[in-house]
This record gives structure tokens, C-alpha cells and sequence, in this order.
């Protein structure tokens, strides 16, 4: 069992949707 | 120097706080179909909402002992464990150096929204981790209620105000937050978080504005009358998890369950909060891999970890060590990983990293593999990169290997538990 935490989601933008997860880096 | 290939060199002062907020507003993208766009920011520092950024940020050693108790809680609710066992986890004593000077704020992030009519402008957690919604609401005093910095919500003074009766459908539609019928036929709730913080009150609806054109009428959420735990900074917490009573199943209609995030990567900087955009195929520019989900813990949004490199070469852990799932959340501050998938990336950073004889500083809480950069002008670092399931790769950089000087990542449960 993993947790992605915040510290790795920075910059990336996290786009949520029904289906899927998706990261996009550089984002902020 | 060139730098070797699978290796990042930055300044080192990179990790120090900034003192100003150097970003103008974030230009979140803009995607067809509706979208409502917040500013937002770290908890504490010179970006959060000026009327909390002057509060003290708790301790680093705070901040990660709350933090193991709240992935203890979700490792423990994805495995099916009853409520009992969730909570009454000791957290280990974390002894922390006094001497960093590295960013410390609480990796925690807010955005600011107005509720009720008129609006009360209110600084909100965002946690995609839960689902409930809350503010702290008047008539409302220590100790039963922190000390917050915002004008306190008062629903007496709002006009689009209204308690949730008992026995309605919004009040059943609290399920396990063990919703009961208090006075006057009012519908109470009660949220208790994994790191011991907890809040209770009376189900609620009333506007909540999110932008200058965007606002969700009736929101439902709880009108807190007692809060504990390490609620600094914030007036309450907008729940953006899975389940109905969050703002995302609340606003399904409207953005169609979809919604992103960009969370700032140092206090002196913005991101940002958009619901809505397109669902369906992602935009240019993402990779994407498969949302699952936990039937023991509905909230969580879980993908597939498939894989971890270091300096651009796999390790060798075996993807049974993955089959658990990872829970995507924006309140927990380490990424956990399963116990051989931890030892193998600390082994594989430490040999890397031997090579430029970095000081090593002492343990950090949860956080073992640690290095003093004082009086380095730069540092480089092996690039670190998550794999997951259709192939979609994170390749962290500096600020998502390091924090507090230290390897950000700690080890969760048992392997594929």
C-alpha cells in the first residue's frame, strides 16, 4: 500500500476525472 | 560541472523558504466545458491569505508526526480495518535538529471561499482525502474552537442559511460520519481525522462562493461547534474526496466530477484549484494512469504504482510490492511506499549521493536518509521517477526528492498488503 503525499505532487498539475489520473509537470 | 545523466544539479537555495510572494496569480488552464478556478496557496508563509499567513507554522516535528498518524489511518481504512482500530495509533517520537533553516511550512494548502449571504470569506484545507466539509461556526469559543484569524462564520447573520433536519436525505447521505438526530430535529456530524484532529457540529447548507462568477447553492457542509487537532492557519477544510457529501460529488452536475490541482512547490509561490475542465480524454501535456478505487475506503482516489528509478535505473522491487494500490492525497505530506519499495530507493539514493560526499545530518522523524547542504551552492541529486500503471511516469525534481534537507518519501505497511 502506497500514499502519494504532497511533497511529490508539487508543480505537477493533478487532473482528476471519473476514470483516470492524470499529471502534467511544471504547472506552477 | 555537465551534469551526468539521471542527475539534476540546483542551488541550494532552492530550499530555502522565500520571504515575499514572488508569483503573480497562477494562469490555471483554461478548458472547455465549466471550470471555476481558485488561487491556491501554502497554509502558512508569505502566499497564504494574508490574514493567516502571520500565525506560527507548528513544528517540523509536529507536522510529521501528524502526518504518520493520518497514513496510518489511511493504510489501516484501505485495509479494512474497523473504526476501533483506526484510531489510538502512537506516532513514534520524532527528535528534530533546531538548527534547519530548510522550508518548513506545513505542506498543507488552502484556498479562499465565501460563504453564505452576505459572504464570509473563509480559508479552506483542501483535502482530497475526505469527504465532509467544514468551518468553525458561531456562537463558537475556546476551548471548543481554535483560535482562528478570519472573521468566524455566523449562520444566524446569513440569509441563505438552513440546518439539515434529521431523517432528510442530505442528513442520511452522511453515512459514516456518524450523523445523529441533535436539538430541534437538527442533523449532527461528527468527522475524526487520522492524525487525532476532529470537528463536530450541525449539517448545514448555504452558498459557498468559489469565484466572482462560480457558486454552488445549497452547499452542504458542517457547521463545526467543536474542533481539535493542528487546525492553525485554517478556518475549515473543503473535502474534495470521492464520496457524495464532498464538493466534487456535491458539484457533479455542474463540473462533472472532474477537477485538478497544481500545489505550490514553496511558500512563496501560487498554484491552484479548477473544477470542471473536460472530462474524458486529458489534455496535452499529461500522462494518465487508471483511477481505482478501495471498497473498504470509497473516499480515496487510488492509482496503480508500478515502478521507482533512481538516476534513470529501475529498481528491483518486485510489482507484487504495489499491488496494495497508492491513495493520491493532497494531505498527506511524505509519499509512503511499501516496505521493500522504501528499502530499495533509500539503498539506491544513498549509493548515489555517496558519490559527493554530502554530510549526513541526523534523522528527521519518519524520515531517515537525511544531509546538511550548509555551505554547498549547489547540490545535485539522482532524478527520482514514479511509474504507474499505463505507463504514466512522475519525474520528480528537487523539491519532490528533498524536503527538510532530507530523502521525502517514508515506508507505509506491509508490502502488497
Amino acid at each position: 500500500m502506497a500514499i502519494l503525499g504532497n511533497v511529490q505532487q508539487r508543480s505537477f498539475e493533478v487532473r482528476i476525472d471519473g476514470a483516470s489520473v492524470g499529471f502534467k509537470p511544471n504547472s506552477c | 560541472a555537465v551534469e551526468a545523466p539521471g542527475y539534476v544539479t540546483v542551488s541550494a537555495a532552492s530550499f530555502k523558504p522565500g520571504s515575499t510572494c514572488s508569483a503573480p496569480d497562477p494562469v490555471a488552464p483554461q478548458r472547455n466545458g465549466t471550470s471555476a478556478v481558485l488561487r491556491l496557496t501554502h497554509r502558512h508563509g508569505p502566499c497564504a491569505p494574508s490574514r493567516t499567513s502571520s500565525l506560527a507554522a507548528p513544528s517540523v516535528a509536529d507536522t510529521l508526526r501528524a502526518d504518520q498518524r493520518r497514513a496510518e489511518y489511511i493504510l489501516r481504512r484501505v485495509s479494512g480495518a474497523g473504526a476501533q482500530q483506526l484510531l489510538g495509533s502512537k506516532a513514534a517520537a520524532a527528535t528534530v535538529p533546531a538548527n534547519w533553516g530548510y522550508d518548513i511550512g506545513t505542506l498543507n494548502y488552502v484556498v479562499t471561499a465565501s460563504l453564505g449571504t452576505p459572504g464570509v470569506a473563509q480559508t479552506l484545507e483542501v483535502d482530497t482525502g475526505s469527504d465532509l466539509s467544514w468551518v468553525q461556526c458561531k456562537p463558537c469559543s475556546a476551548p471548543a474552537c481554535y483560535n482562528q484569524k478570519d472573521p468566524l462564520f455566523d449562520p444566524a447573520q446569513s440569509s441563505s442559511y438552513a440546518a439539515v433536519p434529521c431523517g432528510g436525505s442530505a442528513c442520511a447521505g452522511l453515512g459514516m460520519y456518524e450523523s445523529s438526530c441533535v436539538s430541534s430535529a437538527q442533523c449532527g456530524y461528527v468527522v475524526r481525522y487520522g492524525d487525532g484532529s476532529s470537528t463536530t457540529g450541525v449539517y448545514s447548507s448555504d452558498t459557498l462562493t468559489l469565484t466572482s462568477t462560480d457558486a454552488v447553492q445549497g452547499f452542504l457542509f458542517g457547521c463545526g461547534r467543536a474542533q481539535s487537532g493542528l487546525f492553525t492557519g485554517i478556518d475549515g477544510l473543503l473535502g474534495l474526496g470521492r464520496l457524495q457529501p464532498s464538493l466534487v460529488g456535491q458539484t457533479a452536475g455542474t463540473y462533472g466530477g472532474a477537477f485538478s490541482y497544481c500545489l505550490p512547490t514553496k511558500p512563496s509561490t501560487t498554484g491552484y484549484l479548477a473544477l470542471g475542465g473536460a472530462s474524458g480524454a486529458a489534455p496535452a501535456g499529461f500522462s494518465t494512469t487508471q483511477l481505482l478505487s478501495s471498497p473498504s475506503a470509497p473516499t480515496y482516489y487510488i492509482v496503480m504504482l508500478t515502478g521507482i528509478s533512481v538516476g534513470g535505473q529501475p529498481l528491483s522491487v518486485p510489482a507484487s510490492a504495489f499491488a496494495g494500490g497508492t491513495v493520491v492525497d493532497t494531505g498527506t505530506v511524505v509519499t509512503r511506499l511499501p516496505p521493500a519499495a522504501y528499502a530499495a530507493l533509500r539503498s539506491a539514493f544513498r549509493s548515489s549521493m555517496a558519490s559527493y560526499s554530502y554530510p549526513a545530518a541526523p534523522p528527521t522523524g519518519i524520515l531517515d536518509t537525511c544531509y546538511n547542504f550548509a555551505g554547498y551552492g549547489a547540490v545535485t541529486l539522482p532524478t527520482v521517477a514514479l511509474t504507474f500503471s499505463s505507463g504514466a511516469t512522475l519525474t520528480l525534481g528537487a523539491d519532490g526528492i528533498l524536503s527538510f534537507g532530507c530523502l521525502a518519501f517514508a515506508a507505509s505497511g506491509s508490502d502488497g498488503g
